[in-house]
């Protein structure tokens, strides 16, 4: 464990409060993609399997029922407490074209071809693209409540964060994962226009809406 | 170059 994987896992666990609260305060999933949700739902499904093949420490095995406690009790908020507010009209993106591409490429490339090692693979790829959903969601309505902006900022954050923390990895412990790390700079450079617009825009109190 | 058999990231 380094500094900037702590961080991220902690700007990570932010953001998927940050998200609850604000269903749960507000009754309402307004402007949340439900399924980038459930695409999330997937990954943490498919990854955290090794939860019972392999212990690797209290902290690991508390943030990963956390991660796929949180993201199902997200799904069940948008899809049946607050189903009235979710915006359905907006929420269009086809999520086939982001599982099965990525599927079929956690087949090809992978460490091992197990059934667990592909699913973990999957799981990487996927997640790498799952917040594309919710970014085209928000270009479609043209803007994102400040709370939503947040929660996007502290999720970027994350894998930007694990970018340092592989960075540090490769130097000091001489250990690195090319899956994770490519498709965690795919996943990083997803953000960048979003994270532009968060610096220059709702940072400075103004509300996130896109150029028309 | 240690090649991990777990993964121990989240």
């Amino acid at each position: 464990m380094n500094i900037f994987r702590l961080l991220g896992d902690l700007s990570h666990i932010l953001a998927i409060i940050i998200l609850l609260l604000k269903i749960w305060k507000t009754r309402s999933c307004a402007g949340i993609s439900g399924k980038s949700q459930i695409l999330f739902a997937t990954v943490y499904t498919m990854r955290y399997l090794d939860l019972v093949t392999t212990y690797i420490s209290a902290y690991n095995t508390f943030m990963k029922v956390i991660f796929i406690a949180t993201s199902y009790a997200t799904v069940f908020l948008i899809y049946v407490k607050c189903k009235a507010t979710y915006d359905h009209n907006h929420d269009t993106f086809r999520i086939e074209f982001l599982i099965l591409p990525t599927l079929v490429l956690a087949l090809l490339i992978n460490h091992e071809f197990t059934i667990m090692e592909v699913l973990w693979t999957f799981s990487i790829y996927l997640e790498s693209v799952a917040i594309l959903p919710q970014l085209f969601l928000v270009s479609k309505t043209g803007e994102a409540e400040s709370i939503t902006s947040h929660y996007l900022f502290a999720l970027g954050s994350y894998r930007g964060l694990y970018l340092l923390n592989w960075l540090y990895r490769f130097y000091a412990e001489d250990h690195y994962d090319l899956i994770a790390i490519i498709a965690g700079l795919v996943q990083t450079v997803l953000y960048c226009d979003f994270f532009y617009l968060y610096i220059t825009k709702v940072l400075k109190g103004k509300k996130l809406q896109l150029p028309a | 170059v240690e090649i991990a058999d777990t993964h121990d990231e989240l």
